[in-house]
Order: C-alpha cells, then sequence, then structure tokens
C-alpha cells in the first residue's frame, strides 16, 4: 500500500526555474511520475501539472546551482526526501543533501579526488558521490561522513542528526514540524494528502496551521504526541517516536481574568461552562469518559474542573456534570481587550474629524485613500471632495454612525474603525427616544405549513 | 433551545468546526453572509479554513446523504464595531435559496420594535431534557420595552441590548445557540431583531433574556456587504 509519492517532499504552488533545457510534460497521473521519478537515477524531482495532468522529470532540486523557487499555482514541486531534508533516516545512506564540513569542522575532500586521501570509492550513478558531500556508501551506522581535507585526518563523520533527534517536541506535540515519517513500531507513515490505505478527515488544506506535510508525524487532533496513518491496512494510525524537548518550554503568557485567541493559555479557574452547568473534573471519567487525563496533558494544566482548552477549540470549555451534555463551552470568560490605545476623540459620528490617526482599533495601518492596493477604494477623495480624505488619516466620509474609519494595509481586513473614541461628555442621543413608525422596505418570509393542513 | 419545540427556521444556519461539530449559531441575511456572535470566534481574522456553515438541515446530525443540506465553507470573517459583538461570516460561494434556506431581513437603522412583539429563538443547542435534541427547536418570546427590562435586570443593560420577556416557565436560549436569531414578526415580515448572546443561564423563569440589537449595526452590516 505504499505510495510512491511516500518518496518526496512537496512544495505547493511551485516551480522549480532552471536555467538549462527544459523537459518536455507527458501526461500521467501523479502516483505514476512518482514511481517514475523514483525508479530513474538522474530524476531527483518532478513537476506535476495538476491542470493539464502533465508529468515533467527534473534532474535537479532546489539546492542544485542556478535555479530559483517560484510560485505557480498550476504546479506542484516533488522533490526526492534525500535531496531536501537535512536530518537522516536510517543510516542515512539516502542522505543527497549538501553539507560538506564534518562534525569536528574539517571540510571534507571532493569524492572525485584521491588526495590528501586516496580512497576506493568510484563514482557512480546510484551512489550520490557529488562534489565533497557528506554522504554514506558504506552504509556507516554513524551515518554521512567524508574524507577530509585535513592530511592528519583521514575521514570524520558529519555529526548530521537523525531526524527523530533533530527537532524535539514540546508538550504533546502539537507543534512538531520535524521530518519523521514513520511510527514508533518502524511502519511508513501514509501521507496527509492521500486517502489510501486509510480514508480520513485531516485534509492538510483543510487544517493549514497544523502543517499536516507529507507523511510526517504530526499531532492535529490534540493526541498525546504525534502519530500518523500507516502504509499498512491492518495498523490505522500509531504514535511515532520523537524526542522531548529537555530545555524550559517557550513562555507562552497566560492569563487567568480573560482569554485570549483560543484561551489555550487561561488559567484562570471559572468552573461553570457559559449557562453556569458545573464542570466535570479533569480526572475524573464520570459522568463522561474521556482521554484528557492531567497526567497525560501536563502543560495544558487541567486542574480541577476548570475551563481550559487543551484540543484547539474555539474557547475554554468543559465537560459538564450533566450526563447528556457532554461538552460546553465557558463563553462567559471575557476575552483580552485587544485594541490598541486610543489617541485621539471624535465629536458626533466623528464626520467632522480632522486628525492625523492613521491606525485601526487593531493597530493595523491605514492604506492612503487615493491608493487602490491592497484594496480597491470605493470611497476615494475625487468621489468626496467636501471630505479631506488626506493620506491615510481616518476620516468618516459616510457618516458611519460607528466612527472614523479607514482602508488597511492588511489583505484580509477591508475597512476597520480607527483607534480614535468620542470625546468626553459627548453623548449621542438616545435611539430609544425615538420610535416613530417606520418603513420595512425588505422582506424575510418562510412558507409555514397552515395549521389546517396539518391532518 | 429550552422550551421550544422542533420547527423551522429556515435563515437559521449552524456552524461547524473542521470536525463538523456544530459549536454556534448564525443567521443568513444575503446569500453569501451570515451573521453571529464575536464570543464564538478566536479573532477577527481567525483562518477559518475547514469551517463550515451548514444551512437546509433540520437535523443536528444529517446523515451524508441529506438531500436538504447545504455545506458552505468560511471564506472570511468580519468583526463588528467593538461593543456589538456580532460578526459577520462570508461564505465561500452563495447559498441557494429554496424552501429549506432563506433570508431573513435586516431591520430599518436603529428601529425600536415595539413591546411584545412576538419574536422566535431557533438552534440546535441544548434542550435541557425539553423539545428535542436531534433536531432544531424553535421557541417563541414577546419583546419586552427596555424601560421594564432595566428595572427588572437592576439597571444591567445597555441601548445596544434588547429584551424578551420573562416567562412563568423557563423558555430561552443555551448552550450551543449563540450567534443564533432573535427573529419577529413586523408586517409580515420576520426581521432579525436580535442575536443570541452567551449568558450566564439558560432560560430562566421569571427572567428576561437579553440579545444584541441588530438595528444599531444595520449601517456597518450594509457597509460590510458592499465594501466586501
Amino acid at each position: 500500500q505504499r505510495s510512491p509519492l511516500n518518496g518526496f517532499q512537496r512544495l505547493k504552488a511551485t516551480q522549480l526555474v532552471y536555467l538549462s533545457h527544459q523537459r518536455e510534460e507527458l501526461s500521467m497521473g501523479v502516483e505514476e511520475c512518482a514511481r517514475q521519478c523514483a525508479t530513474l537515477l538522474d530524476c531527483r524531482a518532478f513537476h506535476y501539472n495538476w491542470q493539464s495532468h502533465g508529468c515533467q522529470l527534473l534532474p535537479l532540486t532546489q539546492h542544485s546551482p542556478q535555479t530559483q523557487l517560484q510560485r505557480n499555482v498550476h504546479y506542484d514541486l516533488y522533490q526526492k526526501k534525500g535531496y531536501v531534508r537535512n536530518c537522516i533516516m536510517g543510516d542515512g545512506s539516502d542522505y543527497r543533501g549538501t553539507q560538506s564540513v564534518t562534525e569536528k569542522g574539517k571540510t571534507c575532500q571532493a569524492w572525485r579526488l584521491k588526495f590528501p586521501h586516496d580512497h576506493r570509492f568510484p563514482i557512480l550513478p546510484h551512489n550520490g558521490l557529488e562534489e565533497n558531500y557528506c554522504r554514506n556508501p558504506d552504509h556507516d551506522k554513524r551515518g554521512p561522513w567524508c574524507y577530509t581535507t585535513d592530511p592528519a585526518i583521514r575521514h570524520q563523520s558529519c555529526g548530521i542528526k537523525k531526524c527523530e533527534n533533530a527537532v524535539c517536541m514540546s508538550c504533546n506535540g502539537e507543534d512538531y514540524r520535524g521530518f519523521v515519517d514513520q511510527t514508533e513500531s518502524g511502519i511508513e507513515c501514509q501521507r496527509w494528502d492521500l486517502q489510501h490505505p486509510h480514508r480520513h478527515p485531516f485534509l492538510p488544506n483543510k487544517y493549514p496551521e497544523k502543517d499536516l506535510a507529507d507523511n510526517y508525524c504530526r499531532n492535529p487532533d490534540s493526541s498525546e504526541r504525534p502519530w500518523c496513518y500507516t502504509i499498512d491496512p491492518a495498523k490505522e494510525r500509531e504514535y511515532c517516536n520523537i524526542r522531548k524537548c529537555t530545555e524550559k518550554n517557550r513562555h507562552l503568557p497566560t492569563s487567568t481574568n480573560c482569554f485570549r485567541l483560543k484561551g489555550e493559555n487561561y488559567r484562570g479557574s471559572v468552573n461553570v461552562t457559559t449557562s453556569g452547568i458545573p464542570c466535570q473534573r479533569w480526572d475524573s471519567q464520570t459522568p463522561h469518559r474521556h482521554h484528557f487525563l492531567p497526567e497525560k496533558y501536563e502543560c495544558k494544566d487541567l486542574k480541577e474542573n476548570y475551563c481550559r482548552n487543551p484540543d484547539g477549540s474555539e474557547a475554554p470549555w468543559c465537560f459538564t456534570t450533566l450526563p447528556n451534555l457532554r461538552m460546553a463551552f465557558c463563553f462567559q470568560i471575557k476575552r483580552c481587550v485587544d485594541d490598541v490605545e486610543v489617541e485621539d476623540c471624535y465629536h458626533g459620528n466623528g464626520e467632522e474629524y480632522q486628525g492625523t490617526v492613521s491606525k485601526t482599533r487593531k493597530g493595523i495601518t491605514c492604506q492612503k485613500w487615493k491608493d487602490q492596493s491592497p484594496h480597491r477604494p470605493q470611497v476615494f477623495p475625487i468621489k468626496f471632495p467636501t471630505v479631506r480624505l488626506e493620506e491615510n488619516y481616518c476620516r468618516n466620509p459616510d457618516n458611519d454612525s460607528h466612527g472614523p474609519w479607514c482602508y488597511t494595509m492588511d489583505h484580509n481586513t477591508q475597512f476597520d474603525y480607527c483607534a480614535i473614541k468620542p470625546c468626553a461628555g459627548d453623548k449621542k442621543p438616545s435611539i430609544l427616544q425615538n420610535t416613530e413608525n417606520v418603513v420595512f422596505d425588505q422582506c424575510g418570509r418562510r412558507e409555514d405549513r397552515a395549521e389546517s393542513r396539518l391532518r | 433551545v429550552v422550551g421550544g419545540t422542533p420547527g423551522n427556521s429556515p435563515w437559521t444556519v449552524s456552524i461547524r468546526n473542521r470536525e463538523g461539530v456544530h459549536f454556534c449559531g448564525g443567521s443568513l441575511v444575503k446569500e453569501q453572509w451570515v451573521i453571529s456572535t464575536r464570543q464564538c470566534f478566536s479573532s477577527c481574522d481567525a483562518d477559518l479554513s475547514g469551517y463550515e456553515v451548514w444551512l437546509g438541515t433540520l437535523f443536528k446530525n444529517p446523515g451524508p446523504n441529506d438531500p436538504d443540506k447545504q455545506a458552505i465553507p468560511i471564506n472570511k470573517i468580519v468583526c463588528g464595531p467593538s461593543e456589538s459583538l456580532l460578526v459577520m461570516l462570508k461564505l465561500e460561494r452563495p447559498a441557494i435559496l429554496n424552501q429549506r434556506v432563506a433570508l431573513i431581513c435586516l431591520p430599518p437603522e436603529r428601529y425600536i420594535v415595539p413591546a411584545n412583539t412576538q419574536c422566535e429563538i431557533a438552534g440546535w443547542g441544548d434542550t435541557q431534557g425539553t423539545g428535542n435534541p436531534n433536531v432544531l427547536n424553535v421557541a417563541k418570546l414577546p419583546i419586552m420595552s427596555n424601560y421594564e427590562c432595566k428595572i427588572l435586570l437592576r439597571d444591567r443593560l445597555k441601548e445596544s441590548e434588547l429584551c424578551t420577556a420573562a416567562l412563568r416557565i423557563s423558555v430561552g436560549a443555551c448552550e450551543g445557540d449563540f450567534g443564533g436569531p432573535l427573529a419577529c414578526l413586523t408586517h409580515d415580515c420576520w426581521v432579525l431583531e436580535g442575536v443570541i448572546t452567551p449568558s450566564r443561564v439558560c432560560a430562566s423563569k421569571d427572567r428576561p433574556s437579553t440579545f444584541i440589537r441588530v438595528s444599531l449595526y444595520v449601517d456597518w452590516i450594509n457597509k460590510v456587504m458592499k465594501l466586501s
């Protein structure tokens, strides 16, 4: 059940641009393309064109001279792992990286030379003895090595780390981004972007921040540690063996009275859900059985029955003490205010505001009113000649009742209100005083079944 | 919804996380726009890829072959004015309107719903043993004036909120209904007058419920739809 793609690292929407003659594109499936590249000794990578289903085999990688990576939405670039990974699996005999210095800092001797050290390794198409790069042509247990340019030291190990030791994991390894691609029992992992042999919900596009790259071990579901689906049809998934970081974890700011983002660092003592249902203790399995055992999730601070977010849910939550309501959020905990400090004030709706504040309430810089990017404004100086739409200053040309605003320099935020507040003592008229008849010019309708038609 | 009955609310949508689990409600105000509440989302520029809005289904967990279900990915989140606690969600593609999926209209700007107007809330949230926990439940609630409500809540009420009357039995929104609509029938039209916000109690009797007053933010809602 192993996919030939398993031997490749994928770069999405990327094309490798190089000067030498471009190879032709042959129409075939992506796995067939990988199969062909895997068997050809001079194939190091391939482009796959998802629009034309074209396969282009490449004799070079991003580390080859005179190559450049370029964005191209139609192409994915697949490179053989040995050429792009900076750690080794097993004895590293498939290592094809470009390290050329030993662990003690000695420069490697080029493999084609017999001086200062004569040797018996011929340069063959399959052994990768290029330039003076570290290699392991004799399957040495210590991994890739080289002859050194120091006449006194014949050869030395390059000290390239094993992938399971190269990157360590903290907490439960949700942030593990290393290159281990096999489970603790040695089964190769299934690629996250494939649905065979095991169908699964963890599509890489759906979980962009989880980095479900290739077939590397990851922890997208807050399991105890990183894991993967395996290529063995009889074994759906298994944990991977990854070193735990011994150094102190990065200090992330915790909060007790409010929570930021999803509240994964909330450490307060609220212990009821939004509507006041008491929480179940994390160390208890009744009324709800669960796998969030405090001792297995040390970094998550699953103390008592406090609201916590050990699994990246939308907000702190807990299992409830009601048997028919398994979990509920603790939305009553306030979000920490993330608005920036205001620097000015406005009267009324701020339609007369002529100040120079030019950032939004979130601290994003405003776009100049006359500019066309990142957003193409529908409100611009020529259209509103009476309003001084200068520079990128906050203004209120449309008399927005929520105050001055601007287009922002953030691609994802078209416009936003500014870091300005209503001036003290400037009271807006109450809306509750004025309840005259209002005309409804649009309507929401639904088909209700008439009671007489029910029977 | 506590104290409701299985019902029809074609503008009420279910917001689902990446695992397909319902976590909040919302209201369809345009084919490509849903209104919900800020508390349901981690940030104003959260990456919501993988999150979806489900429309057209009455079931909390519809089967894979439910012909009425429309699952549409969320493309973008826009936060409302800070005190509003509203968010607008832009859908990746427009919803297809039909018997089960309909738009709800917005109130006129700064419109005050008269007291005693009949309204209803809808959601797939906790029922506390009432209604049917597997389907969309709807409950009727009459509007209470801010003046009366303020007295009952001992002054803890803003103009940007509106109230429904305290009833003798427990009726109201609960866990999982947050972000959903308070829809009121005015001039034969269903109007989105309120948005359900997280509250400290689910439907306690003899106590009014509060909602975000949508009419105060209609200008912002229209502006977002026009500019984005």
